[in-house]
C-alpha cells in the first residue's frame, strides 16, 4: 500500500499504493505537477438493440454503454525495478491474467514509456471486448482535442461537434471516436499532455482533461459491412490473440510541447534497426 | 530486385486495406506471409549493405518479447544498429540474454572504443506469459547506443565468467500488494 515513484532527470511519476493507478506525472523542468491517472478498462461490444441492428464489427466500433468496464478485479498488482546503474526505471502493473503494464524512465531521455500488454482477451462470458487505456487529468480542455492525420496536420476535434454541420449525436462513445495515426493530445491554457502511439489507433477525448485510445479488441458480432467474420482471431495457440505496444507520454507547457512531440515522432517512427551477427 | 517482393506485398496489402480486420481471416493470413516473405527479402539486401558482403546478418522479430536465439544462447555477438534519421541519434537497447551471478556482460562501442555502461533488467511477469515457453532469455540487457546520422554503429557484447560470485542484479524489488 505504499506509494511508488520513478524519476530521471525530467519527470517524476507517482504511484498510488492504494489504487495501483498512476497518480501523478511531475515535469521537473518546466515545475509542472499534474495529476494523471491512468486505467485499461473495457467496453463491451454492441450486439444491436432496439434503436438499431448494427453490431460491433471490424469497420464500426458500438460499444453497448457508454461507460467501461475496469480490466482489473480490484486494484492492479504494482512492483517496481531500479537497477545498479540506473539506466531505467520501470514500474509493473497487473491488472489481471491478460492486462499488464510497465511504465518506464530512461536516464536523459525526456519521454514516459508506457508498454501494454492486453490478450488473449476472454470472451467465455460472449461478450465482445474493446480495451481502451485512459489518461485522467484535472487539464480544463472543455471538449477539445487534437489528433493528427499519418503524421501531417494535426486536427482539432470537439466532443459532439463537426465543424461543417450540425450533428445530432446518437453513439455518445463512438461518435467521439477519431482516428490517431500518431499522436493525440489535450492542452488546457498552459499544460498538455500528448500521447504518441506506436500502431494506428482509435481515440478520443469523452470528458474534460481526460483521453483514451483503444489498443485491442475482440468481438463476437459482425457488423455486416462484407467480410462476414466476426474480429476474434484465435492465433497460434487457438485462445486469442495477445498485443504488445507502447504509448509515450510528454508534459509540458504547450508552446515546448509542439517542439518536443515533432522530434521524439521522428525518432519513434524512424526508428533505428538491430541486426546481430556471430562473433 | 529482391526489395521488390516486400514492394508488391505492401501494394498488395494497401490495395485491399490490409491487417485491419476487414478481410476474412485466411485472406489476412496470406497479406500476413506475402509480408514476411517480402521483409525476409529485405533482410538480405540489409545485410549486403551493412556488411558489405553476402554474410548473413540476424534479425530477431521477436525483441519486443525477449526472444532471440542467438543472443540468449552467445557468449559473444555483435549489435549492429543503423539509424535512417538524417540526425544522430541515441537509443536505448533492450537485448535478450541469460543473466545469472557467475557472469557479467560487457559491452564496447566498436566507433569509438569504449565501454559502455549496461544495466540488466529481469524479464517482467507479462513477457514471460506473452513468451509461452519459447526463449530461455531471462534478462535484458540494457545500454545506450549512440548512433550517426544515416549511418550505423556496431557494438560488441562480451559475456565474462567473474572470479568470484557478483550479484549481477542489485535490485531493489518491492511488491505492493
Amino acid at each position: 500500500n505504499q506509494d511508488v515513484t520513478i524519476t530521471n532527470e525530467f519527470y517524476k511519476v507517482k504511484f498510488d499504493g492504494n489504487t495501483g493507478l498512476m497518480a501523478s506525472i511531475e515535469n521537473i523542468a518546466s515545475g509542472i505537477t499534474v495529476p494523471v491517472k491512468q486505467d485499461m478498462l473495457w467496453y463491451n461490444a454492441s450486439m444491436g438493440n432496439d434503436e438499431s441492428k448494427q453490431q460491433s464489427g471490424a469497420y464500426i466500433f458500438r460499444p453497448n454503454v457508454s461507460t467501461p468496464f475496469q480490466c482489473s478485479n480490484g486494484k492492479p498488482q504494482l512492483s517496481i525495478f531500479k537497477g545498479s546503474n540506473l539506466l531505467v526505471q520501470e514500474v509493473y502493473q497487473k491488472f489481471s491474467d491478460w492486462v499488464w503494464q510497465v511504465i518506464r524512465l530512461y536516464a536523459g531521455k525526456k519521454q514516459i514509456e508506457v508498454e501494454w500488454t492486453v490478450g488473449p482477451i476472454p470472451v467465455q462470458d460472449k461478450w465482445g471486448k474493446e480495451i481502451i487505456s485512459r489518461y485522467e487529468t484535472n487539464l480544463e480542455t472543455n471538449g477539445y482535442f487534437y489528433t493528427d492525420s499519418n503524421g501531417r496536420e494535426i486536427l482539432e476535434r470537439r466532443k459532439d461537434y463537426r465543424p461543417t454541420w450540425h450533428l445530432n449525436q446518437s453513439e455518445s462513445v463512438a461518435g467521439n471516436y477519431y482516428p490517431v495515426n500518431s499522436r493525440i493530445y489535450i492542452h488546457d491554457n498552459q499544460v498538455q499532455l500528448t500521447v504518441l502511439n506506436d500502431r494506428s489507433q482509435g481515440g478520443s477525448s469523452l470528458s474534460t482533461g481526460q483521453l483514451e485510445l483503444m489498443i485491442h479488441r475482440r468481438l463476437l458480432g459482425e457488423d455486416s459491412k462484407g467480410v462476414g467474420e466476426a474480429l476474434n482471431e484465435t492465433g497460434q495457440f487457438g485462445d486469442g490473440l495477445i498485443s504488445r505496444g507502447k504509448h509515450w507520454l510528454l508534459l509540458d507547457t504547450v508552446t515546448s510541447s509542439a517542439k518536443q512531440h515533432r522530434l521524439l515522432a521522428e525518432e519513434i517512427y524512424m526508428s533505428p534497426l538491430v541486426a546481430f551477427q556471430h562473433h | 530486385s529482391s526489395s521488390k517482393v516486400l514492394r508488391d506485398a505492401m501494394g498488395v496489402a494497401q490495395h485491399h486495406d490490409a491487417v485491419s480486420g476487414t478481410s476474412k481471416q485466411h485472406v489476412a493470413n496470406d497479406y500476413a506471409k506475402r509480408l514476411y516473405e517480402g521483409r525476409e527479402e529485405c533482410n538480405k539486401v540489409i545485410s549486403t549493405a551493412l556488411t558489405g558482403n553476402n554474410e548473413q546478418l540476424i534479425f530477431c522479430d521477436y525483441l519486443n518479447i525477449t526472444l532471440c536465439d542467438l543472443t540468449q544462447s552467445s557468449n559473444q555477438f555483435v549489435v549492429m544498429v543503423y539509424n535512417p534519421l538524417a540526425r544522430g541519434v541515441s537509443k536505448y537497447l533492450r537485448i535478450p540474454v541469460n543473466c545469472d551471478d557467475h557472469y557479467v556482460y560487457v559491452v564496447d562501442d566498436l566507433a569509438t572504443s569504449t565501454r559502455l555502461t549496461v544495466q540488466l533488467v529481469p524479464v517482467s511477469e507479462a513477457t514471460l506469459s506473452v513468451r509461452r515457453n519459447r526463449g530461455s532469455a531471462n534478462c535484458e540487457l540494457v545500454f545506450l547506443a549512440k548512433l550517426p546520422a544515416l549511418g550505423h554503429n556496431t557494438f560488441q557484447v562480451t559475456k565474462h565468467k567473474t572470479s568470484k560470485t557478483v550479484s549481477l542484479l542489485k535490485t531493489k524489488v518491492e511488491k505492493v500488494i
